[in-house]
């Protein structure tokens, strides 16, 4: 820091002994805009672990046979800075083999939102001790994942699976038409509904602005998913047609302050809707990439 | 959205228990300030533009 012939270099020093593999999926054309992404499985196959090395490693660290698996969304920003979201991660045993589910559902939606074109969809996977610290049990070195391309001869190369529906048959409509009647089979649309303040009998003398506003509702249904997909995802109850995106409605209001009325402006959350979708109770709304 | 709705997010963000007693005579001669106003239509503005995720 305080020799004149040094440049000093601001650095991170990550004390972790995992192993990492990085992969990475081409996904344009796996996922067009007109889909709904309802779920994405990455699955990686676990190697079998010799019986010999399960031997040793059951003779010198008798605690843990388990190693924890992470998987981390990896951004590149276009400043070539790197960027990761955690997305899952599990603790696997040594003792098993065979494939590996994990929901990675959540880093599809953040590649989604990457502006075109978008780089592939890069998943790290690092497999770590189960507890941190030097007398923590090193099953970790045991855990091995068949590796994408030659190098993995193609045997157990890693999946990314991905279930998703055809907005235009599952999706909402946009607005309803205005000139047809909802009827119990209209597909799931935002109608215009309109808020008279001026007609409640509460607002008056104290709500002096706006005197109404369109708050548009949600009506109509929404196409159930097939039969297999229902019951891939018992938890989740039937799509139905509700406000996806709404916005906030300010109001000018008259507050007495020391007798007198005083005009104040208040922004009431929610009050407008700008989308309707169709949506499963029980499912996550996706969360949206930070810059 | 419901009258109630509508009427419980006012008091909640106004911090009040009830509908405040406000008649004409108090509001009559009230005038908006420009400002008030002001920050109303940049309010206005805004909600256009930034929408929220539904629950």
């Amino acid at each position: 820091r305080f020799s004149q012939n040094f440049r000093e270099v601001a650095g991170r020093l990550l004390g972790s002994d995992a192993s990492r593999h990085l992969l990475v999926f081409a996904m344009e054309q796996r996922l067009p805009p007109d889909r709904e992404l309802l779920q994405a499985v990455l699955r990686l196959f676990q190697e079998p672990v010799p019986e010999a090395a399960l031997r040793t490693h059951g003779r010198l660290s008798p605690r843990s046979h388990r190693a924890r698996v992470t998987v981390e969304w990896l951004h590149v920003r276009d400043d070539g800075s790197n960027r990761t979201s955690l997305i899952d991660s599990r603790l696997v045993s040594v003792h098993e083999s065979g494939w590996k589910a994990f929901d990675v559902t959540e880093a599809v939606n953040f590649w989604r939102q990457l502006g075109r074109p978008r780089q592939p969809l890069l998943l790290q996977v690092s497999v770590q001790r189960e507890q941190p610290g030097p007398r923590a049990a090193s099953a970790h070195r045991l855990v091995r994942f068949a590796s994408q391309g030659p190098a993995g001869g193609g045997r157990g190369e890693p999946q990314l699976e991905l279930h998703s529906l055809d907005l235009g048959r599952y999706g909402a409509q946009g607005d309803c038409d205005p000139e047809a009647p909802v009827t119990e089979g209209t597909r799931c649309c935002r109608r215009e509904m309109y808020i008279d303040l001026e007609g409640l009998k509460w607002a008056e003398n104290w709500v002096l602005e706006p005197p109404g506003f369109l708050a548009y509702e949600c009506v109509g249904t929404c196409r159930q998913p097939p039969e297999p997909l229902s019951f891939k995802w018992p938890f989740l109850g039937p799509r139905q047609c509700i406000a996806s995106e709404t916005t906030s409605l300010p109001v000018i209001v008259s507050v007495k302050e020391g007798g007198r009325p005083r005009a104040q402006v208040v922004s009431l959350p929610d009050m407008r809707v700008q989308k309707c979708s169709c949506a499963s109770d029980g499912a996550p709304v996706p969360r949206k990439l930070e810059p | 959205l419901t009258e109630e709705q509508i009427l419980g997010s006012l008091l909640q963000q106004l911090h009040l228990s009830e509908v405040p007693a406000l008649d004409q005579g108090d509001v009559g001669q009230l005038v908006i300030p420009a400002h008030v106003r002001a920050q109303y239509v940049a309010l206005l503005q805004r909600s256009h533009g930034t929408h929220s995720r539904g629950k």
